[in-house]
C-alpha cells in the first residue's frame, strides 16, 4: 500500500472569490501533488486539501502568504489509515 | 440468514467480501432479490446490480453507490441498504408498498476496479483504472464521463487530474454499463447516485445555470429529504442544484439521468463530521446508513406517489 505518513489534510476557508482563485491556482500546481478532497467552490464552503508531507511547509507558507485561514483537519493521514486497517483486521478475525 | 446475518455491517469490506455477501443475499431472499450482471469493468471485474422486485415489469428506482472508489462509507451504506430493503419487505408497510408498486435496482460497487485498488494499493484512489493513451496517468473520473455537458470546464481534459473526463462520453465501461442498462430498461423513474462526503443533496443541473423544468418540485423534495435525514441524528445537509450549491460539474450522472427523462435525479453526499473526510471511522457506517435510509424512503415514497 502507498503510505501517507505525515500527510495532513488542511481545511482552508476562503474569505472571498479572490482567495478562491488563489486556491484554484494551488490546485493547478500539479508538481505539489496536493489532493483536493473538497475543491474551491464558494467562500462559505470549506476547502479540504490533502497535502503530502514533503510539501507541507511549502503549502502552508503559500496559504499564509495569501492570508488564507486554515486549520489542520487531519494531523497524519496514515495514522487514521492504520487505525482503519486495524479495525478491518479485527472485524475479519471476529 | 447465517450468511448475511453474521456479516458485520459496521466494518469496511473488500470487493470479494461484498460480492460473496451478495451471493448470500440472493440465497436468503430468492423471491425478492435477483442479481443482474450489467457489464464488466475495465479490468474485467463483473459489475452487478441487485434487483428487488415483487414481479412484473414495474417502473424502477435506480440507486448506485461508490462511483468514486475512495468514498468507502458509500459502498458500506449500499450493503446495509440492500439488506434493509430485503429484510423490510413484508415487515415495513411503507417499504412493502413501494416494492408493490416499483422495483428497486441497487448497484453497490459502481467502480469495482477503483474500489479494489483502494484496498490493495492506494486508499485515496478516486477514478477508474483505465489506461489513457499518451499519458502515464491512469483512470477517468466516472462522474465526469456522462453525456451531459461532457467535456465542459467543470471537468478536466488532463488525464492526471482527479476530474479527468475521459476520451469521449461513456468511454468507461463502468459508465456505459449503467447507461446501457437504464436505456434498455426504459422505465426508470428515479436515479439516486450516492457519494460522500460533505453532506449535500444535489440535483440538476451541474453543467449549466439553467434551472430544470422540475426545479421547484426537486427543491421541495430535497428539503423534505434533508429534513427526514436530519431527524435521526441531527446530520445537516445543504441542498440545491449542483452548480449553485458546490461548483460547475460537467458530465455527471445526475444531469445525464435528468436529460434522459428521469425526473427524480439526485446526488447524495453522505456524512463526514468535518473531521475525517474519506476516512470515516467504521463505527459511523450504521448511523450513516440509517439516516440515509430515511432520506431514501422519502424520495422513494414521493416517486411512488407521483407517477409520471
Amino acid at each position: 500500500q502507498k503510505t501517507f505518513v505525515g500527510d495532513q489534510v488542511l481545511r482552508a476557508h476562503a474569505k472571498d472569490n479572490a482567495q478562491l482563485d488563489v486556491l484554484r491556482e494551488l490546485e493547478a500546481m500539479k508538481h505539489l501533488q496536493v489532493d483536493f478532497w473538497r475543491g474551491p467552490s464558494r467562500p462559505n464552503l470549506p476547502v479540504d486539501i490533502r497535502v503530502p508531507n514533503a510539501v507541507l511547509q511549502q503549502v502552508k507558507v503559500f496559504l499564509e502568504s495569501n492570508s488564507i485561514d486554515y486549520s489542520i483537519m487531519i494531523e497524519d493521514v496514515q495514522e487514521l489509515l492504520d487505525q482503519e486497517h486495524q479495525d478491518i483486521q479485527s472485524a475479519t478475525l471476529r | 440468514e447465517r450468511i448475511t446475518g453474521s456479516f458485520s455491517y459496521s466494518t469496511y469490506h473488500t470487493i470479494e467480501e461484498i460480492y460473496s455477501w451478495i451471493d448470500g443475499l440472493l440465497l436468503e431472499y430468492p423471491k425478492l432479490v435477483s442479481r443482474i450482471d450489467i457489464g464488466q469493468s475495465y479490468e474485467g471485474r463483473p459489475i452487478y446490480a441487485l434487483k428487488f422486485s415483487t414481479g412484473g415489469n414495474k417502473p424502477a428506482i435506480w440507486i448506485d453507490t461508490g462511483i468514486h472508489s475512495r468514498e468507502w462509507i458509500t459502498q458500506a451504506t449500499g450493503v446495509w441498504t440492500a439488506k434493509k430493503i430485503a429484510s423490510s419487505y413484508g415487515v415495513d408497510s411503507s417499504l412493502t408498498d413501494i416494492l408493490d408498486n416499483l422495483d428497486i435496482i441497487l448497484e453497490i460497487v459502481t467502480n469495482p476496479d477503483g474500489y479494489a485498488y483502494t484496498h490493495s494499493t492506494n486508499r485515496m484512489w478516486r477514478k477508474t483504472r483505465s489506461i489513457n493513451a499518451g499519458s502515464t496517468c491512469v483512470g477517468v473520473d466516472p462522474n465526469r464521463n456522462w453525456n451531459a455537458g461532457f467535456g465542459g470546464p467543470g471537468s478536466s481534459s488532463n488525464p492526471c487530474s482527479e476530474t479527468y473526463h475521459g476520451a469521449h462520453p461513456h468511454s468507461e465501461p463502468e459508465v456505459y454499463s449503467v447507461v446501457d442498462f437504464i436505456l434498455a430498461h426504459g422505465n426508470v423513474k428515479a436515479m439516486l447516485s450516492i457519494h460522500s462526503y460533505s453532506q449535500m443533496l444535489l440535483f440538476p443541473y451541474g453543467y449549466t445555470n439553467d434551472l430544470a423544468p422540475d426545479h421547484e418540485e426537486l427543491t421541495e423534495l430535497a428539503k423534505q429529504t434533508a429534513n427526514a435525514l436530519a431527524s435521526l441524528h441531527g446530520t445537516q445537509y445543504t441542498y440545491g442544484t449542483t452548480i449553485a450549491t458546490i461548483y460547475r460539474a460537467d458530465g455527471t450522472a445526475t444531469d445525464w439521468a435528468y436529460n434522459n427523462g428521469i425526473k427524480y435525479s439526485y446526488t447524495f453526499e453522505l456524512r463526514d463530521t468535518g473531521r475525517y473526510g474519506f476516512i470515516l471511522p467504521a463505527e459511523q457506517i450504521i448511523p450513516t446508513a440509517e439516516e440515509t435510509w430515511l432520506a431514501l424512503m422519502t424520495v422513494m415514497e414521493h416517486v411512488k406517489n407521483h407517477p409520471y
